[in-house]
């Protein structure tokens, strides 16, 4: 393992965990799209339903349980906590996300490394991971202040993202037969979906002032 | 027969 990759997964374990400690701490879910944590739910078990069939690393089994039961706890606390639940902007997170599965599943369906059942839904979580950030820049979007804990979250996801294209470029060099077009073509249609964040993210820390995106 | 490449990334 690289130090890209290594350094992508920590900061997506990172993102959880500031995401969790709003949760847990300030009993808080503010600014968080309840949609995009719905669809890293969906991403997460569809991709990983090779827990069962193939074994790769200890570290890879571990992440995979980590990411698999904190998305959806994080669902579970956003829907039915009693204390975290009253924090969800609900009018303000009307992005229809379950518009965006249907065409995700064609694609899959379609454009696929084998057609067969765990290849489909493989290929259907890196579509839908790729918009699965949507939601969440819209409710940012309309947030008119946004807490450093939320822009924290979406900054190392997106590092996290930015970090794997890093990896995939030096592994496309260091490694043979290393080719993986369905990863990489979506994961760079994914990192390039935060590129506008980061810009307001960056110049809100220069200036010193608190983040806000223009509407 | 095809081979798909392994998925070690996560």
């Amino acid at each position: 393992m690289n130090i890209f990759r290594l350094a992508g997964d920590m900061t997506h374990l990172f993102s959880v965990l500031v995401l969790l400690l709003k949760i847990h701490t300030i009993k808080s879910c503010a600014g968080i799209s309840l949609k995009t944590q719905e669809l890293y739910a969906i991403v997460f078990t569809t991709r990983y339903l090779d827990l069962f069939t193939t074994y790769i690393s200890l570290y890879n089994t571990i992440m995979k349980l980590i990411f698999l039961g904190s998305s959806i706890s994080i669902v579970w606390y956003m829907r039915h906590h009693k204390v975290v639940r009253r924090s969800y902007d609900k009018d303000q997170d009307t992005f229809r996300h379950y518009l965006l599965m249907l065409p995700c599943l064609l694609l899959a369906l379609l454009i696929n490394e084998k057609f067969t059942f765990l290849e489909v839904m493989w290929a259907f979580s890196l579509y839908l991971e790729a918009v699965a950030i949507l939601p969440q820049l819209v409710l940012l979007q309309r947030t008119r202040n946004i807490d450093n804990l939320t822009g924290q979250y979406v900054l190392l996801l997106g590092a996290y993202r930015a970090l794997y294209v890093l990896n995939w470029i030096y592994r496309y060099f260091t490694e043979e037969n290393y080719v993986h077009w369905i990863t990489w073509v979506s994961g760079i249609v994914q990192t390039l979906l935060y590129a506008d964040f980061f810009y307001y993210y960056f110049q809100s820390w220069k200036n010193n002032v608190k983040l806000q995106l223009p509407a | 027969c095809f081979q798909v490449p392994q998925k070690d990334e996560l």
